[in-house]
C-alpha cells in the first residue's frame, strides 16, 4: 500500500502547474524514502527532476516501490476539483495499481477521485552528481523578470558568471543588451544574491525554456543556477521541508 | 531546435 498526504495540497498543485508545459506523461516513482519524478520534454533538451522526501509529508507509507504512469493533463483535471487550502492524499491499494486515488480534504468537504494510470515506457537518464563551477542564488522573481525582458530581444540568452556577480545578455537583430545582477547579503533571505564562482562560465540557452521553467517560481522565493562550461545548467527550486524541483537545460552551441 | 544539443549527449540513458 502507498499513501502520501500533503498537509498543504496547494503545494502539490503548484508543482504540477510548474511542470505541465514541459512534460506530458510522467512516471511518478514512490519508495520508502519518498516520491520522485524524472522526465524529459518532447524535444529532449530539458529535463524535469522532482524529489519529495517522505519526512515532508503529513503521513507517508510505501511498503513496496512502485511506478505510477500519469498524464499531467488528466492529473490537472482531477486537481482542479480541489481547493488551494485542501489537504491532499495520494493512495494506491494494489501492488500493481491501475488507478491512483486522491482525497481532497477541507474543513467541510471530503472529495474522492480515481485517476487511471498508464504504462509508460520512458527513458531514464543517469544525471551525475557533479560539482558545478559556478553556482548562483538569486530571487526567483528577478530571474523570471530578466528572462521575460531579454526574451523580447532574442530567443537565446547568454549567461556569464564572475566573482563580481552574474550577467545575462542578448544579441538580436534589433540590437543587444545586458543585465548584471550584483551580489548582496541583505538580511532578507528571499532578496539575497550569492555567487560561488570557482571557474567563470559563459553559456547560451534558449530563453523559451527558461520562461517555462519560471512557472516554478511559485515554489520558492529563491532560485539556484548551477553551471559548468559546456554542460547542461540546472535551475533548482527548493521546496521547503520537502525536497526540490530541478530543471536541466542543455546549452546552445555557438552559432 | 537546430543548434540545441540533446540532453542525451550529456546524460547516459540508464
Amino acid at each position: 500500500m502507498f499513501e502520501a498526504k500533503f498537509e498543504d495540497g496547494g503545494l502539490f498543485k503548484k508543482i504540477v502547474e510548474a511542470i505541465k508545459e514541459l512534460v506530458k506523461n510522467v512516471n511518478l516513482e514512490a519508495n520508502g524514502t519518498g516520491i520522485s519524478l524524472q522526465a524529459m520534454d518532447t524535444s529532449h533538451v530539458a529535463l524535469v527532476a522532482l524529489q519529495l522526501n517522505e519526512k515532508g509529508f503529513k503521513k507517508y507509507r510505501c511498503e513496496k516501490s512502485l511506478t505510477m504512469g500519469l498524464s499531467i493533463e488528466n492529473l490537472q483535471k482531477i486537481l482542479k476539483c480541489s481547493g488551494n487550502d485542501d489537504q491532499i492524499t495520494l493512495r494506491t491499494q494494489d501492488e500493481e495499481p491501475t488507478t491512483l486515488s486522491f482525497t481532497f480534504e477541507s474543513k467541510n468537504r471530503i472529495s474522492e477521485f480515481q485517476l487511471n494510470l498508464m504504462s509508460l515506457d520512458q527513458e531514464q537518464l543517469g544525471v551525475p552528481d557533479t560539482e558545478y563551477s559556478s553556482v548562483v542564488r538569486m530571487p526567483s522573481n528577478e530571474f523570471t523578470k530578466i528572462c521575460r525582458e531579454l526574451g523580447n530581444i532574442n530567443e537565446a540568452i547568454g549567461i556569464e558568471t564572475s566573482k563580481e556577480g552574474i550577467k545575462f545578455y542578448v544579441k538580436g537583430d534589433i540590437g543587444e543588451g545586458q543585465v548584471s545582477v550584483k551580489i548582496n547579503d541583505t538580511e532578507k533571505p528571499e532578496e539575497r544574491v550569492e555567487c560561488e564562482v570557482d571557474e567563470p562560465v559563459n553559456l547560451s540557452f534558449a530563453v523559451r525554456y527558461f520562461n517555462l521553467f519560471n512557472k516554478a517560481s511559485a515554489l520558492s522565493s529563491q532560485v539556484i543556477l548551477s553551471m559548468s562550461q559546456d554542460q547542461p545548467l540546472v535551475i533548482e527550486y527548493i521546496i521547503e521541508e520537502m525536497g526540490s524541483l530541478k530543471l536541466y537545460l542543455a546549452p546552445k552551441i555557438n552559432d | 531546435e537546430e543548434y540545441q544539443i540533446y540532453l542525451n549527449k550529456y546524460f547516459p540513458i540508464v
